[in-house]
């Protein structure tokens, strides 16, 4: 009398979208415009691309609404449509470098909230180098699984000898668009500045226009895939790591499978493990793995992770970001020294602005949050972010919750550590908090310093 | 040079636990005792068993604990435990009652944080009516599948001669005790408070034993399967139904798959929609579908949901158990009538109390949140019955932030809409946050009536 039943991811989320993001088509037209926006800025930089995107919400009937999203990014390839947006955990991201996309599930989400709302498929044109696909999809949730229209999708791929590349997609879903508009401009508005690189024009359902003219001309240095960093690893991520290199030495497996271990540290490691250096992956016993854990775990040497799989802002570019869009007088950013967290390597950016166009709630302390250049507009309260700011003395640093002051915290990793599927706000790691507070306190002095000087001047100029 | 790939939902949610409410060895230690513990309860009460549950946690080394559970529910039939602990989206509660579990995965999730931080598998013995099965499980979690042991199960299940049923779960995790200590306590205790037809013994590691004793002999009604109410549905859900039914008239078809619909509603539905009555299901257009789905969606007139699939707390018994734990002079429960939000049936029930041994912080409101009897202690900032709160202008009522009263909020439902799936907090839902404000503006008043009767006899008292 008990029925036993397995669900397919999409199956499940299809009856669960409220963690993914989609509670409400207020928040749902907000998720999807996010998740299409995050999909066209990761494909242009990954490609070396300086992001052109035209975005346009077009108003179909009574609460429906059409988004439709054009990049200037590679394309995708046309084998790979139907599954990036019909198949939920399906991804080209599952790799250690920092990226927005990571769970491999927002393109499909968006698509899957389409259709439960308006039975429509989602139409995509995708220019890759050599191939033009002209496809519309829709998702078989039971099966998590692709339907195609044509059902060969190769009767809608041509050669592409138009010399264009890029993304168009059209999607159409319900949604309420004078609710969440304010939020969707804040949130172009935020991907502009972090992202300031891209060119972005927005059109709303009533015709009007907003465009984001680039502000720099050159992009980021694109992060190379990273080998995890030994601090905080656990048995299971290092038995995978045992899998693919079986027969090398200990010692030696050591060196490759992860970075920021030498040949001098590998000993070091196997050394307080008690473990025969020279031993072979496939002959260690269960015991030998998990002291070995036990003893990266404990190390404290490790050098500090490599950065090149983190794309942070800097602080020239952070700082030029905010300027231009609070016109605040005084801003200053500091970017942290690299760090991991289990494993992830991640570099913290804190930035503070005072005065300009800052608008501050009553007793308030307006932050900013990012993780990945991803601006993060929801349920900041149990941030991380929100959690230090908490601890903060700020009559120290001369100002009170409600001055025009904000503050702005920028995550960069491998492995963003959301709470929610929706991406809406980072979890408390110890690691991450340690260096927001740390980066929190820098720039709160610099601000000091620079209302100190402000005050005398006053001063000076009465008298 | 783009490496797509398909994860299996095990290999996504082993990096991805920070969604799941395993944060950290804090976290994790306290998640992993509520999914144990709400199967648990969960199990009893569908069986119709007044539950007895002994919970043990023991230390095996530093940071390493085993969380052992025993329960006198019905067992798990042998051939389902290795997928209810092996596989993710595996569950027997994908039915539309209200129950504790719901996503398929809480008890996987805890198998799945043990084998990753430990290698050791769960071990489970299962007493059925028939049968009892004594099994190790851990996880191929590339594949989302159970490695049981012994391999052919049935060599590790015998008949059940001892007239004794019930489920035992032993599960070693790395996890920190000692600061996950307070919140476990709490939340056992909040449980008691919830389901006072239960038995709940805790040992802790040191050897200190908790007995919540049965305060009631009487299980609430067990909720019955029900049918989706036709409020809020959507057009995927409808075509779901319609697949089931295909050759009934459309008229008869919407009295049979959706409660509180009658001939006469379902007449006056079409009637709208402008659709034949006696129109077979499965000759119904596209556009037919579209206009019924409207039609549905903007009626007014439904009978409210049928209450049988919930099990509300009761106005008494609510009271009860808030005047045992917190012994306050005043208190007050009111349960707000059956509505439904997107096709789901809920009821919201509303406490306030007064006095006693409720702690406050300075300037806080204490809120007690509960959903389908799990208590929900983290996360609230962002969770709706907050919201509701932060609206209600306490003054009106004789109190302010920070004196010594406390609201409790539980919510019942079909399907809770958590924002995420370690069921931390719920999402702000319309219906619902109306029926939280009208629920907390009754209890309010009623508490205001008493403090002015308290302020009334003091002054009598004086004079
Ligand atoms: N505009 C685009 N240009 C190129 N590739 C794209 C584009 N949009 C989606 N893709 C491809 O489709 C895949 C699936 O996208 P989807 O948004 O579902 O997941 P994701 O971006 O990998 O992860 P996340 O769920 O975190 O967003 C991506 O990994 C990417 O390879
Ligand atoms: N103590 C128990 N007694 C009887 N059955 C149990 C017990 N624990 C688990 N089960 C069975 O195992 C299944 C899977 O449990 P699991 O916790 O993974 O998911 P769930 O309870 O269905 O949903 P959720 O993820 O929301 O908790 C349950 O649906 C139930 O059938
Ligand atoms: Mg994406
Ligand atoms: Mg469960």
């Amino acid at each position: 009398k008990l029925d036993f039943k397995e669900k397919s991811p999409a199956d499940f989320f299809s009856e669960n979208m409220d963690v993914c993001g989609f509670d409400n088509p207020i928040r749902a037209i907000y998720t999807a415009v996010r998740e299409l926006l995050e999909n066209s800025l990761d494909a242009c930089e990954a490609a070396d691309v300086l992001p052109k995107v035209n975005l346009e919400i077009r108003k179909e009937g009574e609460g429906i609404y059409v988004i439709r999203i054009e990049d200037n990014g590679p394309g995708i390839p046309p084998e790979h449509v139907p599954e990036s947006f019909g198949k939920i955990f399906y991804s080209s991201k599952y790799v250690m470098k920092q990226q927005r996309g990571r769970f491999g599930m927002g393109g499909t989400m968006a698509v899957m909230y389409g259709q439960i709302t308006t039975q429509r498929p989602v139409h995509i044109v995708s220019m890759t180098e050599k191939q033009i696909a002209d496809l519309k999809i829709k998702i078989d949730i039971i099966r998590n699984s692709p339907i195609t229209e044509p059902e060969n999708i190769w009767k809608a791929v041509k050669p592409n000898d138009t010399g264009k590349q890029g993304t168009t997609i059209e999607l159409t879903l319900e949604g309420n668009y004078q609710r969440a508009r304010e939020k969707i401009l804040e949130y172009i508005k935020q991907t502009a500045m972090i992202a300031p690189y891209a060119e972005i024009s927005f059109t709303e359902p009533d015709g009007s226009k907003h465009l984001y003219k680039r502000e720099v001309e050159y992009l980021p240095p694109i992060p190379k895939e990273a080998k995890p960093h030994p601090r905080g690893v656990n048995l299971e991520l290092f038995r995978r790591l045992m899998a693919k290199d079986p027969r090398s030495k200990v010692s030696n497996f050591l060196v490759k499978a992860f970075q920021s271990i030498g040949r001098k540290t590998s000993l070091e490691v196997l050394g307080k493990a008690d473990v025969n250096p020279d031993k072979r992956v496939n002959k260690l016993g269960s015991e030998e793995i998990r002291r070995i854990v036990k003893s990266l775990r404990k190390h404290k040497g490790f050098r500090p992770p490599d950065a090149s799989s983190l794309a942070p802002m800097g602080e020239e570019m952070f700082e030029a970001g905010i300027k231009r869009v609070l016109k605040s007088e005084f801003v200053k950013c500091i970017q942290r020294p690299p760090k991991a967290y289990e494993g992830n390597p991640f570099i913290v950016e804190v930035a503070i602005a005072y005065g300009g166009e800052i608008k501050v709630k009553e007793g308030e302390i307006k932050l900013y949050r990012f993780a990945n250049r991803i601006p993060l507009l929801y349920d900041e309260w149990n941030d991380v972010s929100t959690r230090v700011l908490k601890r903060i003395n700020w009559k120290r640093y001369g100002v009170k919750p409600g001055d025009p002051f904000a503050v702005f915290v920028h995550i960069c990793s491998t492995n963003i550590p959301y709470k929610t599927l929706g991406k809406e706000y980072i979890a408390n790691k110890p690691e991450i908090r340690r260096e927001i507070y740390m980066g929190v306190l820098q720039v709160a002095r610099e601000m000091r310093n620079y209302l100190n000087k402000l005050e005398r001047k006053k001063k000076t100029e009465k008298a």
